[in-house]
């Protein structure tokens, strides 16, 4: 009976072999049925992409160009394939979109460019490439990293859409400055107020949630930033348009309890520290409204401290705020049409969109900055969990 | 000394659209 003796670390180069075969039961298991909320969540972060990569490596080590192609082929057509299936489940989207980066960053960590080698030990060095240069596929990765990017945003826009109107704009949780509801005006969310409404607490934790998923997945830090700042782009974005085409959002007190919102959201940012992701920026209109709705709009003076202050606002957004705009008490009054014709007038000169609403399907430009790593490919095992009893460590 | 390393066949690649129209494995019975 054959006794097997285990190896020294040392001795393995860092290579999965695997035969011809076996390829589709390689992706099938390691790609199609890993469940993320399951085995995935003790792997290492980005272990299929390496055990990927390893197994290319061998390919290429044994100078097989048709493998090399088949096996880039397979992996790439089933994270398609899992998307597709799986596509709206926000943790499946996530743990490929950090996969797929790894394997791009692995795939020009180990290619023999000396642009990507540089923090590279000796004994990664070794590793690279040694037949192939797979500069076209990077690009194919590279284009597939960002179609999954995409489908991550819809998927999380389409959780937080629910949240927003309700979380940044009608729940209230500033007592006694909003108790006054604005002069007849009825309160239109009364029927869900009440029993399980979304409120900024909901949104906060949905975006924790949300990071917490993306940094058990490995996904690179600065992948994690873009994503940040869209999902802040479509808080601004969805509640501003809701402030627009809602009377009773336009108020003092609403004013006040968005700028509260605003301010709690980048807490949030501060405390992941992502305060320099540009994500904040992004809720400048949403802000510039919210500070509109609480200034004096009388004299020539507020005219022209509002022209100045709303620069991220249209024109067409600052004369809206200021028709909608609403007295909640006694004290205050409506905006007055000469008022309005003022500072109509004074933004006559700028050059900007007629638009009233943010389009809030944009999608900002995704960057895969070249990250790479430290981990040692000769000390990767494969759990037996994954079903790979197959790969032989080379 | 180390014999210098040979140059690295450039291997081309398909598009992501034309890998999908490959269909490398996606025939009937497959994962």
């Amino acid at each position: 009976r054959a006794v097997s003796i285990p190896r020294r670390e040392k001795d393995f180069q860092g290579m999965l072999e695997y035969k011809r075969q076996d390829e589709l039961k390689l992706v099938k298991n390691l790609i199609l049925e890993l469940k993320p909320r399951g085995v995935a969540v003790n792997l290492i972060p980005g272990l299929p992409a390496y055990i990927l990569f390893m197994c290319l490596r061998h390919a290429d080590y044994v100078n097989d160009d048709e493998k090399v192609r088949t096996l880039l082929a397979s992996t790439i057509n089933c994270i398609k394939k899992i998307l597709k299936k799986r596509g709206d489940d926000f943790e499946t989207v996530s743990f490929w979109l950090a996969n797929t980066c790894r394997f791009l960053h692995c795939l020009k960590q180990y290619s023999g460019d000396e642009v990507f080698m540089k923090h590279n030990s000796a004994r990664q060095n070794e590793h690279c490439l040694s037949n192939f240069d797979l500069a076209e596929y990077r690009q194919v990765i590279s284009d597939l990293a960002i179609q999954i990017y995409q489908q991550l945003i819809k998927c999380m826009e389409n959780i937080l859409q629910a949240m927003i109107v309700s979380g940044m704009l009608e729940h209230e949780t500033i007592q006694g400055v909003s108790g006054v509801k604005p002069t007849g005006l009825r309160k239109r969310t009364s029927s869900i107020a009440d029993e399980g409404m979304y409120t900024l607490e909901s949104i906060l934790r949905q975006l924790g949630a949300f990071h917490s998923t993306m940094c058990q997945h490995g996904t690179d830090p600065e992948l994690i930033k873009q994503v940040v700042k869209q999902q802040f782009y479509i808080i601004g974005a969805v509640t501003l348009n809701n402030l627009l085409l809602r009377k009773d959002m336009c108020s003092w007190s609403k004013g006040m309890q968005i700028r509260y919102n605003v301010s709690q959201l980048e807490e949030w940012l501060r405390d992941k520290n992502l305060m320099a992701c540009g994500a904040k920026e992004t809720l400048e209109p949403l802000i510039q409204a919210a500070q509109l709705l609480q200034v004096k709009k009388k004299t020539d003076e507020d005219a022209e401290a509002i022209c100045s202050m709303c620069h991220a606002l249209t024109t067409a957004q600052i004369v809206k705020v200021l028709n909608l705009y609403t007295p909640v008490n006694e004290f205050e009054e409506r905006v007055s049409v000469s008022f309005i014709r003022t500072i109509q007038t004074r933004l006559r000169g700028r050059c900007e969109s007629p638009q009233l609403l943010m389009d809030t399907k944009v999608i900002y430009p995704v960057t895969f900055p070249f990250n790479p790593s430290a981990l040692a490919l000769e000390t990767i095992q494969i759990p037996s969990s994954l079903n790979l009893g197959f790969l032989v460590r080379v | 000394l180390r014999a210098p390393p040979r140059p690295r066949v450039r291997l081309k690649a398909p598009t992501l659209a034309e890998m999908e129209e490959m269909n490398v494995w996606e025939e009937e019975g497959s994962p």
